[in-house]
């Protein structure tokens, strides 16, 4: 009960003195990468993390979680949302379809065409963001269109283009510049 | 000292950690906005 | 047979689920159905027909491809029964009656299944199933049931709410680690799920907090009983991780949790957790500001928050037993032979193994002596409101005399924890913590100790040490009481004996 039983915890280098105790359980750790994996502070402010707790361990936490909500009734069963003249509103044909996504917004399109793979909207929202003069990336799978500032320099094969274009980042939502040299057959 | 059974399950418990997404809001039915239609291979295929 | 049709029914309801919303009217008429055509009319088949259900979506989740829709069935189970927490008649038997029921049914299944030989248990799915009532639960219950239309069902759901939540914290106890310990990661999942701690948490009148104090001592249970010296298994320490993690999000969303049951979780958590220790004995009420602790003129007398009582959720008199009478009465009126009646009965009729930094088993009870020391605390903080600070903070009252007694007249292990005990009381500034650094800053510097002086000294310092070296953070309390016995005019610490004959403390020493 005395100073000396406390040398396994001080002497971490002595192997056989360490080995008497669990360091991580005893002595324990720097708690900062803990603390930052929880979100503690976050922006130099404290929040609550409970409500949006993911999972005791950081490395089970790799996605956010849905948090508590309340949809009051008003906002359900709006009419004419999407220039839709069915509540709750559909995207079923092609032909028919098509003028009400001209109406849309850019980020609208894209979230239309992220949101809902392999269906109707999908097709129409890729058809209209081409009108638009976007193209779409196959391998970055991201839409750029270019920059009208910057006229491209076309490579001496013609297979490929250096120049500024802007890109839709579907995980940052926003539209950022970019260098970059453009191959012809990877867009679409 | 843990008996060796009960190791045996423990272990398997952490080899079966219920992750976030375990623990996300079910995706039950929900009307779709839009009906299926084959599209590019390239586009993206998960929402 | 009865229970394929059960299946059939079951696998029915799955399938309706995957083509309309859960709301659409055809829901409810199957619903109906069920009942008018007796599948769930009464308690009998209501038994019968969740046994096979849940059944059935075990074996669905164990035979689904893993990289598919694994929880089909188990999403659609958990609708099922929160569509039936508020649709129901309930006629045969009432709402609390079947929510005991369906986590009676959910146990057995469970049970049976983990308890088989080569079992395929797999925690998964029933954790979904109880993360799935949950999430359906909160949506359901936001803003006072205001989803649901009809007034006498929404004011019973109101009411029930409580239930629902203590209920399912009584059936996660009864599947804790100790018991099912291929469940112990889905436990400390659930325990810590987004829907159900922070909604324990602020239940009105804290009536959450006892279930889920018992919940957090299963955990620490566990890791006591497997925390042992020779190696601690790889799942040990992620258990240990988990849990360390969530007290962490606990310490910063509801400090006053953790501040109210200190005195429970330190009657539970291993000995050996410093850190652990640390962080729960650390939190602070929000709105509190913490003066320097390292500041040698700080006067705590001069801090205001510093004659506030703390709150004690658990009132530790109850585990006085018959030692409350002694303690009181000695409280009171001092006298030897009530001092020899408290001295005498805090050793333990027999050993018991408990590891700790240095010792393998104790012989004193360690429960009835933090017992005994928070509640001489709690008496000395509301006499000091009563009557005058004066009145406790005096070497002669008999608040202090009782522990000192109890140090003079004890055993080593007896004088370790005490003092461990009153250490536990130096937290964030307020009475308890003021008082405690007024006594242990003079049992440090006392002339009357005699020979015993020098244990006396070594084993408050031994209990410092323990809690300064670990890794953040430190309650302000404990720093607070070590800068003092560093800048002391009339003991130095550097030339006490205890300190000389382990050059590795007065080498920490003289660097600080």
């Amino acid at each position: 009960f005395g100073l000396e039983a406390l040398l396994p915890l001080i002497k971490q280098d002595d192997t056989e003195l360490s080995k008497k105790y669990n360091h991580a359980m005893t002595i324990g750790t720097d708690l900062s990468s803990m603390l930052h994996s929880l979100g503690i502070p976050r922006d130099n402010q404290r929040y609550r993390i409970l409500d949006t707790f993911q999972s005791p361990w950081a490395e089970t936490s790799r996605s956010e979680v849905e948090p508590r909500f309340f949809t009051p009734e008003s906002f359900k069963n709006i009419p004419n949302v999407l220039q839709s003249k069915v509540t709750p509103p559909v995207f079923n044909s092609i032909e028919n379809d098509q003028q009400r996504v001209t109406l849309f917004q850019d980020e609208t399109l894209f979230y239309l065409f992220y949101k809902h793979p392999g269906t109707v909207i999908q097709e129409l929202t890729y058809l209209e963001l081409r009108k638009r003069n976007w193209r779409y990336h196959k391998t970055l799978k991201a839409w750029l269109t270019k920059d009208p500032m910057v006229e491209p320099l076309v490579s001496g094969d013609g297979l490929s283009e250096r120049g500024s274009y802007i890109f839709f980042d579907p995980q940052r939502w926003e539209k950022c510049q970019r260098e970059f040299v453009l191959f012809y057959n990877a867009i679409m | 000292e843990m008996p060796d059974r009960m190791v045996s399950q423990l272990e398997s418990s952490l080899l079966n950690c219920p992750d976030s997404l375990d623990a996300d809001t079910p995706y039950l039915y929900r009307n779709p906005l839009s009906l299926p239609h084959p599209t590019s291979i390239f586009f993206p295929s998960e929402p | 047979s009865e229970t394929e049709k059960y299946y059939l029914i079951f696998t029915e309801w799955v399938k309706l689920l995957q083509k309309v919303e859960h709301d659409d009217e055809l829901v409810t008429v199957f619903l109906r159905q069920m009942v008018d055509r007796g599948v769930l009319s009464d308690t009998d088949s209501l038994i019968n027909f969740c046994k096979a259900s849940f059944e059935l979506s075990i074996l669905a989740f164990k035979a689904s491809d893993p990289t598919g829709e694994v929880f089909v069935s188990i999403d659609a189970l958990a609708m099922l029964v929160t569509k039936l927490l508020v649709v129901q008649e309930f006629e045969d038997y009432s709402r609390n009656e079947y929510l005991d029921i369906i986590f009676c049914i959910l146990t057995m299944v469970f049970s049976k299944d983990h308890e088989q030989d080569n079992s395929t248990f797999n925690e998964r799915p029933y954790f979904r199933f109880f993360s799935n009532i949950l999430s359906e639960w909160s949506s359901l219950r936001g803003h006072d049931f205001i989803k649901i239309t009809d007034q006498q069902i929404r004011k019973e759901l109101i009411e029930f709410d409580n239930y629902f939540y203590n209920t399912f914290a009584s059936y996660l106890h009864l599947i804790q680690p100790v018991a099912f310990p291929g469940f112990s990661f889905a436990f400390i999942t659930l325990l810590s799920h987004r829907m159900f701690l922070p909604n324990m948490l602020r239940l009105e009148n804290k009536s959450g907090w006892k279930n889920l104090t018992i919940l957090i001592i299963d955990l620490f249970r566990f890791l006591d009983q497997y925390t042992g010296k020779v190696g601690i298994s790889n799942a040990i320490s992620v258990v240990y991780k988990g849990a360390l993690r969530v007290i962490i999000g606990i310490s910063n969303d509801f400090p006053e949790y953790l501040i109210e049951n200190h005195y429970e979780f330190m009657n539970a958590l291993p000995s050996s957790y410093a850190q652990l220790k640390n962080v729960m004995l650390a939190a602070i009420p929000k709105k509190i500001m913490l003066p320097n602790p390292y500041d040698n003129g700080l006067d705590m007398d001069k801090i205001d928050s510093c004659k506030m009582q703390p709150t004690v959720f658990y009132d530790p008199v109850v585990d006085l037993h018959s030692f409350k009478k002694p303690v009181d009465n000695y409280l009171r009126i001092p006298s030897n032979s009530l001092m020899r009646t408290i001295i005498n009965g805090v050793y333990r009729d027999e050993y018991s193994f408990k590891s700790g930094i240095g010792y393998d088993y104790v012989s004193v009870d360690q429960k009835l002596v933090r017992a005994v020391v928070l509640h001489v605390g709690v008496e000395a903080g509301l006499e000091s409101e009563k009557t005058s600070s004066g009145a406790i903070f005096n070497a002669k009252s008999s608040y202090y005399t009782l522990l000192f007694n109890l140090l003079n007249e004890g055993s080593s292990e007896v004088r370790f924890k005490v003092i461990e005990a009153m250490m536990e009381q130096l937290r964030y500034p307020n009475i308890h913590t003021h008082w405690f650094t007024f006594v242990l800053k003079n049992m440090f510097t006392s002339e009357e100790w005699g020979e015993q002086k020098s244990e006396i000294q070594e084993i408050i310092l031994r209990n410092i040490f323990e809690r300064i070296i670990v890794n953040k953070p430190h309650p302000w309390g404990v720093t607070v009481l070590f800068t003092q016995l560093l800048n002391l005019n009339n003991v130095k610490l550097l030339s006490l004996p205890c300190v000389k004959k382990v050059p590795e403390i007065e080498n920490i020493l003289k660097i600080l």
